[in-house]
């Protein structure tokens, strides 16, 4: 699964996430990828686009859950996703990017590793797989 | 804070004992993704184009599971998913069970744009796709070998393989007897792990 989260200098968010499934999956399962609120959601506080174990993802509703504890919680990009990571999403079960309409970006997972990259027009950019 | 930001990922689970050489590569392919976005967002282009655009990139790239390089079923056939949703207007698009369009992540920006649906599968995707000029390819141009080898393993393995490794043997054990009940593709479904 790949993924891109975008806010731009509007501080307009936007979220998409594809993939190929798992291998030897069974014909017409369907992960989290395509479900809007589960692999993939963006409004007009934050965008997200989470991987894993699609299942798990869909049963936590993950993306959608980062940005209702936004709206709802009026916590931080950061508390929102530590809450959804590390308190939401069974453990060892996937990952998340996310970016927030005030510029600030973030990525939480409790698997070993995810691939990612990430960067700020202030200049700050990183790239990694493992914690 | 305020200004751009973006961030991109590969997926989540990596083996351990993922050769360094192709952990270079997977950064690599990451930070060149990530700078195609950085200077589409230097030229003003909207979030929703970035994120397409970016996301077009890395299905072309084999090193990862989307577009070229997708994982393969049981029955060796390629089943894509993609979604996109503009965080401005709240707009979504979702697609699933592609098989022949290069770019599925384009095909849910034409749901999202061009129907009044959020979601489009299997042969109706593929058929709007074909009325709305998405580039068609032929199915082999997603399968590569390296795939083609993982399936047999799980096969072998009857287990559903994770993107760069089998589950370790006594996987059954492991899984509470609730899952063990719980089965896909004839294993408890507890060995679905994250991609």
């Amino acid at each position: 699964t790949v993924g891109c989260v975008v806010v731009d200098a509007l501080g307009r968010c936007a979220a998409a996430t594809s993939t190929g499934g798992l291998i030897n999956k069974m014909c017409g399962r369907i992960g989290d990828s395509p479900l809007i609120g589960a692999g993939t959601y963006a409004c007009n506080i934050c965008a997200v686009s989470a991987t894993g174990e699609g299942e798990a993802i869909i049963r936590a509703t993950l993306a959608r859950d980062v940005a209702a504890l936004m709206e709802f919680k009026g916590i931080s990009l950061k508390e929102a996703v530590d809450c959804a990571i590390h308190e939401r999403l069974e453990d060892g079960k996937g990952g998340l990017i996310a970016v927030s309409n005030d510029g600030h970006v973030i990525c939480g997972f409790n698997t070993t590793g995810m691939f990612r990259a990430l960067a700020t027009e202030d200049g700050h950019m990183e790239v990694g797989l493992w914690d | 804070m305020g200004g751009w930001a973006i961030a991109v990922h590969g997926g989540a689970g990596i083996d351990p004992s993922l050769p360094l050489q192709r952990q270079e590569e997977a950064c690599q392919a990451l930070l060149s993704a990530l700078h195609l976005g950085i200077s589409a967002l230097r030229s003003a282009s909207s979030a929703v184009d970035v994120v397409e655009l970016v996301v077009r990139e890395l299905e072309l790239n084999p090193l990862f599971n989307s577009g070229c390089g997708s994982a393969l079923t049981a029955q060796g056939t390629v089943e894509m998913d993609a979604s996109i949703m503009d965080g401005s207007t709240r707009k979504c698009g979702a697609v699933s069970g592609l098989s022949t369009v290069k770019n599925p992540i384009s095909l849910a920006r034409l749901v999202m744009d061009k129907s009044p649906h959020a979601y489009l599968a299997f042969d109706g995707a593929e058929a709007f796709a074909r009325q709305h000029g998405a580039e068609i390819v032929d199915t082999s141009f997603f399968i590569i070998e390296e795939n083609v080898i993982r399936l047999k393993q799980a096969k072998e393995a009857k287990s559903i393989q994770f993107d760069y490794r089998l589950p370790s043997k006594g996987w059954d054990t492991c899984a509470s007897e609730a899952e063990q009940m719980v089965q896909m593709n004839g294993v408890p479904i507890s060995l679905y792990s994250p991609e």
